[in-house]
């Protein structure tokens, strides 16, 4: 029951780095006449901000030493970047362009995980 | 390359906030994710298959056997695997299947004995896969006879070393393996012709191919025509063509690229 008159918190509109559902169904793209199975494939991806190494909600402190660390940053330097840090093989059936039926296994397919690197 | 099949400059146009409108950047993002996709099987172009391409059973039962894409719960016929394969297959990350071409067939039908030669064309297998094993499936159909009991037929399974020089004479051939059956069974038989195919693979020009022999029983209730359907070696043997597709024999080679983990553990990968 929302409080009444109470603002409803705003969504921080930048979110933090994760990993993000897409599915790519591959009768969608009609792939599906030469990729027996699966019926698709669970991508997925990485996708957000990394505030790494300092979090901006630190700069609301006047502490020395948080002041001096946050005002000590090097904005040239490059953020770290929204990337997969864990992965999983699918294995996928499919027709070749010889006819010939394929069963193969790919490696790091699926993101498992995200990360700030 | 392999991480993340989508396209880095249009991943969030295909997550939650649904399709894009412009028709042109669906095109560019599908063509550079199906490129990949393509390059990553090793591709030139999109395969474009007839619709009288066959996925074998047997393919679809590994691929769900092993697969975890696939929800396990959901009871499936099981294929049984050559025990020679097992070992060999569950550390491919390749399975391929083949059929032989009908073309090159030699089928002798003598008294008492069944030959049929299989030519496979395994061009299509890249030069730096390594083929660990593969099997030789072939199906046997249940002989009804009169006296109830099966009768039993010997079958051979030879690689041909040099074709015959004629027709009268015989070619020179190995015996790859061997297996005494029973004709009152209905079932898949796997042999074992790893050591052949493997060097055709590396050595095309060592291809001759399989002999498949025959040997039908003596004293049977069943007439010879009925024991020739008994083992499914040729299209002409049999009536009903439609059941040919599945039932026909199946090549099976089991290899690595180098790349990855084998298939038949695709979940006990998962990091």
């Amino acid at each position: 029951q929302a409080r009444r008159g109470q603002k409803p918190r705003r969504k921080n509109p930048r979110t933090n780095c994760r990993r993000h559902a897409l599915y790519v169904d591959f009768s969608d793209v009609g792939w599906n006449e030469w990729i027996v199975a699966p019926p698709g494939y669970h991508a997925f991806y990485c996708h957000g901000e990394c505030p790494f190494p300092l979090s901006d909600h630190l700069n609301s402190t006047n502490h020395a030493i948080v002041q001096t660390l946050v005002n000590s940053v090097n904005s040239n330097i490059p953020r770290a970047c929204c990337v997969p840090t864990e992965l999983s093989p699918i294995s996928l059936l499919y027709l070749d362009e010889h006819e010939k039926v394929i069963l193969k296994n790919y490696q790091d397919m699926v993101v498992e995980g995200c990360g700030c690197r | 390359g392999a991480v993340g099949l989508i396209p880095d400059i249009d991943r969030r146009k295909y997550s939650d906030s649904g399709r894009q409108t412009a028709e042109r950047s669906d095109m560019n993002f599908l063509n550079a994710f199906e490129q990949r996709l393509l390059s990553m099987f090793g591709l030139k172009r999109r395969p474009t298959p007839s619709a009288s391409a066959v996925v074998p059973q047997y393919m679809l039962d590994l691929y769900h056997m092993h697969s975890e894409n696939d929800d396990l719960n959901i009871r499936r016929p099981r294929s049984t695997m050559g025990k020679h394969v097992e070992r060999a297959a569950s550390r491919a990350n390749t399975i391929r299947g083949f059929h032989h071409e009908e073309a090159f067939e030699a089928l002798s039908s003598l008294k008492g004995k069944t030959t049929q030669q299989f030519f496979f064309n395994l061009t299509s297998v890249p030069v730096e896969e390594l083929i660990t094993a593969a099997e030789l499936r072939i199906f046997r159909d249940q002989v009804l006879s009169e006296a109830g009991t099966g009768g039993f037929h010997r079958i051979n399974i030879y690689e041909v070393f040099r074709p015959a020089p004629a027709t009268s004479k015989e070619p020179l051939t190995r015996l790859l393996d061997t297996r005494l059956v029973q004709d009152s069974h209905t079932r898949w038989e796997s042999f074992d012709v790893g050591s052949a195919v493997g060097r055709w693979a590396r050595e095309s020009h060592h291809n001759h191919g399989i002999l498949v022999e025959v040997l039908h029983p003596k004293e049977s209730g069943a007439s010879e025509e009925a024991q020739r359907k008994h083992v499914r070696v040729s299209r002409s043997l049999h009536s009903d063509e439609d059941s040919w597709a599945q039932a026909r024999p199946l090549l099976v080679t089991y290899s690595h690229d180098g790349q990855g983990s084998a298939v038949l553990h695709a979940n006990r990968e998962k990091r």
